[in-house]
């Protein structure tokens, strides 16, 4: 989901 | 995960080595029993690090990765998360606490108020944010943090005399993984349906700027091969 995607980057 | 958010984490990680790598030098050079020269050097010198930075950088990673147990994104996210929490807590202890490092430390010249960019930053924090929940007003809280983390660094670094090639070379990777990180985000803009995030862009383009003069500074120094200055 949106939140999922946007927490991937370090 | 695209090459230029790779290279961007690898840049930060080699960052943070070469910042261990000179916490290393410093503890076996007063190891010894007689001080070789570049051992004389070193200790007789501050080593240029900031604890304030360390500190700031502790407390963004600290407030970035609350979700390094709940969200489970990739086995490389967890254990470059581990990486850099782990390291930025041990350098901060070894400044602090270590017999031998923390001599190298000049409190007196570090004297920059961090506390004077934590609260600001958490006061934008709690106005400009996606979503007002606690774990995202800390993940922004890290991200404006984060941007100005390395002012004290830089602040130290004009009024270090000598900068020694290490501590030069930690500054320019930990700005350049930001500028790396810059073009990932241009590369998903157009490769990602609704991949738009204005707080992290700002942000990480505010601290890429913040690190303009110095890299100009560095370069310039790299190219007529002399000792890097920042002018006071």
């Amino acid at each position: 989901d949106e939140e999922q995607v946007m927490k991937d980057e370090l | 995960m695209n090459i230029f958010r790779l290279a961007g984490d690898m840049t930060h990680l080699m960052s943070v080595l070469v910042l261990l790598l000179k916490i290393h030098t410093i503890k076996s050079c007063a190891g010894k029993s007689y001080p070789c020269s570049l051992c004389f050097i070193l200790l007789e010198s501050s080593s240029g690090i900031s604890l304030k930075t360390q500190e700031l950088y502790a407390l963004v990673f600290a407030t970035r990765y609350l979700d390094i147990f709940t969200d489970f994104i990739s086995v490389y996210n967890t254990i470059m998360k581990l990486i850099f929490l782990g390291s930025s807590f041990s350098i901060v202890w070894y400044i602090r606490r270590h017999k031998i490092v923390r001599r190298s430390y000049d409190k007196d010249q570090d004297t920059f108020r961090h506390f004077f960019l934590v609260l600001p930053c958490l006061l934008l924090a709690l106005i400009i944010n996606e979503k007002f929940t606690f774990k995202e007003v800390l993940w922004t809280f890290s991200l404006y943090l984060e941007a100005v983390a390395i002012l004290p660094q830089l602040i130290l670094l004009q009024r270090t005399r000598n900068i020694d090639n290490l501590t030069g070379q930690y500054v320019f990777l930990l700005g350049a993984y930001r500028a790396l990180y810059i073009l990932n985000w241009i590369y998903r803009y157009f490769t990602e349906p609704h991949y738009v995030h204005w707080i992290t862009w700002i942000s990480g383009l505010v601290q890429t700027l913040l690190y303009a003069d110095f890299f100009y500074y560095y370069f310039s120094s790299l190219k007529n091969n002399v000792k890097l200055k920042l002018p006071a």
